[in-house]
């Protein structure tokens, strides 16, 4: 998804 | 990724392996509080429901299942190991915990990116990533004396999530459309409740002397 909505982080 | 995230997801890492380390080293979890530990199992099973459809890289997956696994197997540990549940202070450790995962529930209901049921689940377990540390600290300070494996983990666990702030201020000013406002937030909440904590810890290190929170 975009960078701001997907969650990348743990 | 970034040295303050990696660092951070690396001390959240080694805190859980203190944890792990004391509960099976002396077989007793004395000092830990139960009801904090499944707050965590709730945080990271609310969290990591995209482990299967999202992909986002191997380390990610794996972090992901390494917290998944190790959060439930101390939980069963401190349930249902008989030599490591004998040591629980469950009279100490009486915090009301359903309180806080209502309340989180109800605000992620109010304050998330996106009314949809993984937003919302994702802005739940940040709430109660937040406060989830509150029955452990609770605990500490009726139990008075802190042993130095526990005093280590509890530190640790403070000290990642500050590391996550640094992280989101570097993504801040080096990604234009980086917003992590709920994250932010709450991670300030998270960390500030440890202030007290890292004060007393740091006296204990800077004399040299036990750990001691005044009760």
């Amino acid at each position: 998804g975009s960078g701001s909505m997907e969650h990348d982080e743990l | 990724m970034n040295v303050f995230r990696l660092t951070g997801d690396m001390t959240h890492l080694a805190s859980i392996l203190v944890l792990l380390l004391k509960i099976y080293a002396t077989k007793s979890c004395s000092g830990i509080s139960l009801k904090t530990q499944e707050l965590y199992a709730l945080v990271f099973l609310a969290r990591y429901l995209n482990l299967f459809t999202d992909f986002i890289s191997v380390y990610n997956t794996v972090m992901k299942l390494v917290f998944i696994g190790s959060s439930l197997a101390i939980v069963w540990c401190m349930r249902m190991h008989k030599m490591v549940k004998r040591s629980y202070d469950q009279e100490l450790d009486t915090f009301r915990h359903y309180f806080l995962i209502a309340g989180c529930f109800l605000l992620a209901l109010l304050v998330n990116e996106k009314f949809m049921f993984p937003e919302v689940l994702w802005a739940f377990s940040i709430y109660l990533e937040a406060v989830s540390t509150i029955p452990q600290l609770v605990l500490l300070q009726r139990s008075g004396n802190v042993d130095n494996l526990t005093g280590q983990y509890v530190f640790l666990l403070g000290a990642y999530r500050a590391l996550y702030i640094l992280n989101w201020i570097y993504r801040y000013f080096t990604e234009p459309h980086f917003s992590r406002w709920i994250a932010c937030v709450a991670g300030l909440v998270q960390t500030a409740l440890y202030a007290d904590f890292f004060y007393y810890y740091f006296l204990s290190w800077k004399n040299n002397a036990k750990l001691q929170l005044p009760s």
